[in-house]
């Protein structure tokens, strides 16, 4: 029996908005620890990885270790049908080959429940190396989401350069040159507003910028973000789910042709 | 060129 419930359903919603424009489908693993998704989009370009911890659930039940292979698209259609601030639970029997997703108003006074048929998905886990990265940098998701967006219109890749003065990010194409510079924030009132570096080497780097706009759909779920960088390894691009877990994109770098 | 992630990580 799995059981996972989950105080608001706007919290589900967000995870789904922030992982089904890269995966139609995936695996969501459930253990006694808690949910884990690892999959790649269909370039196998990059590597959607979440993890939502069993205490940071209302209620979490996992007897037996199960995989749950669903259509993202079908889940959406689901979770279109909760009001942000309905209870969500997700409950499996033991080997089945269905999920339900059940919603309930916080008075108690309207529950619905939704029953998802399973699929059988071919499992490729991917093994992530440690690694000591060169430069990790934190900053605003919002103003990381706002540079994606505006280096998108001039090029398909953003060069990201990062020393202990700041982080650049470059974009360059018809149009011609743009240049974004983060300096490291000196004092901040709020901690989520900050820009902090943490530098052992530089670091130059290129990326999709397609990529990088599709990972920033997971900024409603935090207010910071974490880009984790080394040469020629993939970017990290982590968002915090506070209480409950964190979602992790990894993305593989351009180089020269 | 875009090099592919399974590049960087093996499966298991």
């Amino acid at each position: 029996m799995f059981e996972a419930r989950l105080g608001q359903a706007t919290i589900l919603k967000k995870i789904l908005d922030a992982i089904k424009d890269l995966l139609n489908e995936a695996t969501f693993d459930c253990s006694d620890s808690g949910i884990q998704l690892q999959a790649m989009d269909n370039s196998h370009v990059s590597l959607v990885s979440l993890t939502l911890r069993s205490d940071g659930f209302d209620k979490f039940r996992c007897d037996r270790n199960l995989s749950m292979g669903m259509n993202l698209g079908s889940m959406a259609k689901i979770l279109k049908c909760a009001n942000n601030e309905d209870n969500v639970t997700m409950k499996a029997q033991d080997n089945a080959d269905t999920v339900t997703i059940m919603f309930e108003s916080a008075n108690q006074e309207k529950v619905s429940d939704y029953e998802m048929k399973l699929m059988n998905l071919d499992q490729e886990h991917l093994g992530i190396p440690e690694t000591d990265f060169s430069c990790v940098v934190r900053m605003p998701a919002m103003e990381f989401a706002r540079i994606c967006r505006d280096l998108a219109q001039f090029s398909e890749s953003v060069v990201i350069c990062c020393t202990k003065e700041g982080v650049k990010f470059s974009a360059s194409g018809d149009v011609g040159t743009a240049n974004i510079k983060l300096a490291q924030t000196g004092s901040v009132d709020k901690e989520e507003e900050a820009v902090i570096i943490e530098m052992q080497e530089p670091v130059t780097l290129t990326f999709a910028c397609r990529y990088l706009n599709a990972f920033t759909k997971a900024t409603p779920l935090s207010t910071q973000v974490q880009l984790s960088m080394c040469a020629d390894v993939p970017l990290v691009v982590e968002y915090a789910i506070k209480d409950l877990g964190h979602i992790r994109y990894y993305l593989a770098p351009k180089i020269e042709d | 060129m875009q090099k592919s992630i399974t590049s960087f990580f093996k499966k298991q």
